[in-house]
């Protein structure tokens, strides 16, 4: 089915949805935060 | 049968003001059914309001010892907190809704109020407590739920809660223990004073068949945005808050616990009743906070492992 | 999606019309398709065996030009102009349009630089002009014109025809991808049990030391 494979493809096109050095390193940065939050209530809750 | 609940009974709701149960009974409303277009709608505008506090009404009838909310709208006011009767401004604009809505047919009565706590918890503060009270004077039966816009999108569910007052001198019983929420230190005295005077119902929801239509068409919509948002970048401002409000609250243990001779060392007899230690409290806070942050990073991750790993 | 909704009615009006002619009637057609500003799809008109007969007949030119729109570009069209038709100016849009679409398949960002010679356009105005009226607002591309980049972020774009050798491509990307959601669901199986034994054990640790305490306080009591 044509459509199909044409709806499909497009679909692949778009993956990875974002690839980009600042995506990673906000991304990152994000997790870092998240981690030092957790880190922090572990030593709160001590 | 589940689009039965819609039905307005007029007779049956008349009789139903005439008989008055409630006044023999403070605690007699224990229930409220919360329609999905009322929730929604009240969400909507809470949300809608940012950090500023928002009210509405609600229109719905009665059954039994529920309060059923079909609608709600809002009311042209804002910042309910900072004045004593914000809803005077909005007196003129209430009685008009109402009385078009009659016309146009719509037959249930305002049976309640609602407004926003952006960030502070599900609770009735002083000036809420008073409000209610006077309602409950001379609109009953008339319930006040309070909706917290900031925590429904760091939590992923609607933190809402519908509280009815005590009358005037009612010493209540010991009330069963609610589920706890923290509330910021700057709102904890308001909170604390004013916490005996009012009891929470609890909350269930209903749709109509069509609503359940609309709800599934609506489906894949919830889901993009659901994906495409993410509640460590919108919340930012008020985990800074809580972290902040975390770190004051610890300030003022140890504060206590400096000035206390004996520290926190009472003996079983000399305890009144069984209260979480202040430490204890703030532990709980510090998980809740690192457990909604924990979750809004796992859903990023998911997300990144799912459309961002994968190469054509 | 959208595109495909839109592009279903033409696709079966023109495969019946073409299924129902032959020969040189099939000529008109397949220009009138290729002209034709909704359709961006052509595999189906290619593969009804009357458009398949043409190869090697006099209007061989026309099943080539079909060929050309289905998977080509317009630098393919300029270097083979010698054995394809003069092209109307719609068909010239609807190939430069289909042109975007094939970039867009190999880059998410595409410089205006290259985009400019691959339409031949002569500067960024027409350029951007070209790229919103024609392509976003005919719903094919979704994207952000980045003027200080000069680039062209694609978000979306519709899918083109697939070319033979595609086919093989896409399942191992869907396989891949099939594979890692398989691979994250079971991890996250295994974070749940792995937060349930936890969870588990700390209520058991706590009872103890509860225990304990109880102990304490009665030997000490």
């Amino acid at each position: 089915e044509n459509s199909l494979l044409r709806q499909v493809s497009s679909l692949l096109r778009r993956l990875p949805a974002i690839e980009s050095g600042k995506f990673q390193d906000d991304f990152l940065m994000e997790y870092n935060d998240t981690l030092l939050v957790t880190y922090l209530a572990m030593l709160t809750n001590c | 049968a589940s689009d039965a609940i819609f039905f307005y009974d007029e007779s049956a709701q008349t009789k139903f003001q005439q008989e008055k149960p409630w006044a023999n009974d403070p605690h007699y409303f224990k229930r409220v059914k919360i329609s999905a277009l009322a929730l929604l709608k009240m969400v909507v505008h809470a949300r809608s309001g940012g950090t500023i506090e928002v009210m509405g009404l609600m229109q719905g009838k009665t059954d039994g010892d529920a309060i059923i909310v079909m609608d709600a709208f809002a009311l042209p006011v804002e910042g309910t907190e900072t004045r004593v009767n914000a809803q005077a401004d909005a007196y003129e604009y209430m009685v008009d809704y109402s009385q078009t809505n009659k016309q146009a047919g719509r037959l249930e009565n305002v049976v309640g109020w609602y407004h926003s706590h952006p960030g502070y918890g599900c609770w009735l503060s002083g000036i809420d407590v008073s409000t209610q009270m006077l309602n409950q004077q001379f609109q009953e039966p008339f319930l006040a739920v309070v909706i917290d816009p900031t925590r429904t999108v760091s939590a992923g569910k609607v933190e809402i809660g519908a509280f009815r007052t005590y009358p005037e001198g009612f010493k209540p019983a010991d009330e069963p223990i609610s589920e706890y929420q923290t509330i910021p230190l700057n709102k904890i005295e308001d909170f604390g004073v004013h916490c005996k005077q009012y009891y929470s119902l609890d909350i269930t929801y209903f749709k109509s068949s069509l609503d359940c239509h609309l709800l599934d068409l609506l489906w894949n919509k919830y889901w993009v945005n659901t994906l495409s948002s993410s509640p460590l970048l919108g919340n930012g401002d008020y985990v800074a808050g809580q972290i902040s409000d975390l770190a004051e609250k610890l300030e003022q243990a140890e504060n206590q616990m400096a000035h206390t001779r004996f520290g926190s060392i009472i003996t079983p007899s000399q305890r009144k009743k069984e209260e979480e230690p202040a430490l204890a409290k703030i532990t709980r806070d510090s998980t809740k906070i690192t457990v909604e942050q924990v979750h809004g990073l796992m859903s990023q991750v998911i997300k990144d492992i799912l459309f961002n790993s994968v190469r054509p | 999606m959208d595109i495909e909704q839109k592009q279903a009615d033409l696709i079966e009006h023109f495969v019946k019309q073409v299924s129902a002619n032959k020969g040189s009637f099939l000529a008109s057609i397949i220009i009138e398709a290729t002209s034709n500003p909704s359709l961006f799809a052509f595999s189906e008109i290619l593969a009804v065996s009357n458009v398949a007969e043409l190869q090697g007949t006099e209007h061989s030119m026309y099943l080539n030009l079909l060929r050309l729109f289905a998977h080509g570009t317009w630098s393919d069209y300029k270097i083979n102009a010698g054995s394809l038709p003069n092209l109307v100016a719609e068909q010239v849009l609807k190939l430069k349009q289909l042109t975007v679409l094939t970039l867009a398949e190999t880059s998410k960002v595409l410089p205006y630089d290259h985009l400019m010679q691959e339409l031949d356009v002569t500067n960024v105005r027409e350029l951007e002009d070209f790229l919103i009226n024609e392509c976003m607002y005919s719903g094919i591309v979704r994207g952000k014109l980045d003027q200080l980049r000069r680039c062209f972020e694609v978000q979306f774009a519709a899918g083109r025809d697939l070319r033979p050798a595609q086919l093989g491509s896409m399942i191992q990307t869907l396989t891949n991808w099939l594979s890692t959601s398989d691979n994250l669901l079971l991890t996250i199986q295994e974070k749940i049990k792995w937060a349930d034994t936890m969870s588990e054990l700390d209520k058991k640790h706590k009872k103890e030391v509860d225990d304990r305490v109880e102990d304490v306080k009665k030997t000490l009591s």
